[in-house]
């Protein structure tokens, strides 16, 4: 059986707000090491990685690997019902068809059970390889959510540079155009207020907005993002799940003809 | 600006 308790509820009601409306139905895959998801939203221009591991688990056993279908909607639908401190517990049968959501409220005086159907989803994984990024710029959440959202008002595709000065965000439209820069800025007293550029060679990629856009409702998991780039290649927007793994999105560029 | 890629161009099922 699988079984995996979660003290900090919320993490996992966040991750489901950040992708149910990205990916449909996809396979959380449960190993002894973690639960892990890899999806592509229904264009295949966007792609979903996640990774909790088992370590983040207050408790957590996974006698054998198990592809979980769910429909992402329905999940979330459920962990709605759980409280924002409620402490959740995943489990499932290694031959059964559903999976069940616990929810025990931080004195222990209310339990919730709810049981989903599960779905079979043969989904084939896309090998991602290691890679050595051009640039990586790790900004406040907040900070990308909110340029995201303001260019997405004047434009729809952006063109995300890198320098050694810093990262810049473009577009333009019927009404005009937009040009947002955000400097290096490490003089700051919290850490997470900072934006750090790492390049090793300047890089300029041109994405669409509504997907970067989408990526942003996983602004509530970390404080931080962080940007990977480099030449002709998809980009890579990570949001870090303290103590457990990360929500990665990776999303195609759009090539000049 | 640009016609959109699709991940399998970058990344090949395993």
């Amino acid at each position: 059986m699988f079984e995996g308790r979660l003290l900090q509820g919320s993490l996992l009601k966040k991750v489901l707000e950040a992708i149910k409306d990205l990916v449909t139905d996809t396979n959380f895959d449960c190993s002894e090491t973690g639960i892990a998801l890899q999806a592509m939203d229904s264009s295949h221009v966007a792609l979903v990685s996640l990774l909790l591991k088992d370590t983040g688990f207050d408790h957590f056993r996974c006698d054998r690997n198990l592809a979980l279908g769910i429909n992402l909607q329905n999940m979330s639908k459920m962990l709605k019902c759980a409280g924002n401190d409620d402490i959740i517990t995943l489990k499932a049968e290694d031959e059964g068809d559903t999976i069940t959501f616990m929810f025990e409220s931080p004195n222990q005086d209310k339990i919730s059970d709810f049981e989903m159907k599960l779905m079979d989803i043969d989904s084939e994984h896309l090998g991602i390889p290691d890679t050595d990024y051009q640039a990586i710029v790790t900004m406040p959440s907040a900070e990308f959510q909110r340029i995201v959202r303001d260019l997405s008002s004047i434009g729809d595709t952006a063109v995300i540079g890198v320098t050694k000065e810093g990262i810049s965000f473009s577009t333009g439209g019927d009404i005009g155009k937009a040009n947002i820069v955000c400097r290096q800025n490490t003089n700051v007293d919290k850490e997470e207020d900072q934006t750090t550029v790492e390049i090793h060679e300047p890089v300029s990629l041109t994405f669409a907005l509504r997907y970067l856009n989408s990526f942003t409702k996983a602004t509530a998991l970390s404080p931080q993002v962080t940007l990977s780039l480099s030449k002709e290649l998809p980009i890579v927007v990570e949001y870090k799940i303290e103590k457990m793994g990360f929500l990665r999105f990776y999303l195609a560029p759009k090539i000049e003809e | 600006g640009g016609k959109q890629s699709l991940m399998s161009t970058f990344f090949k099922p395993k």
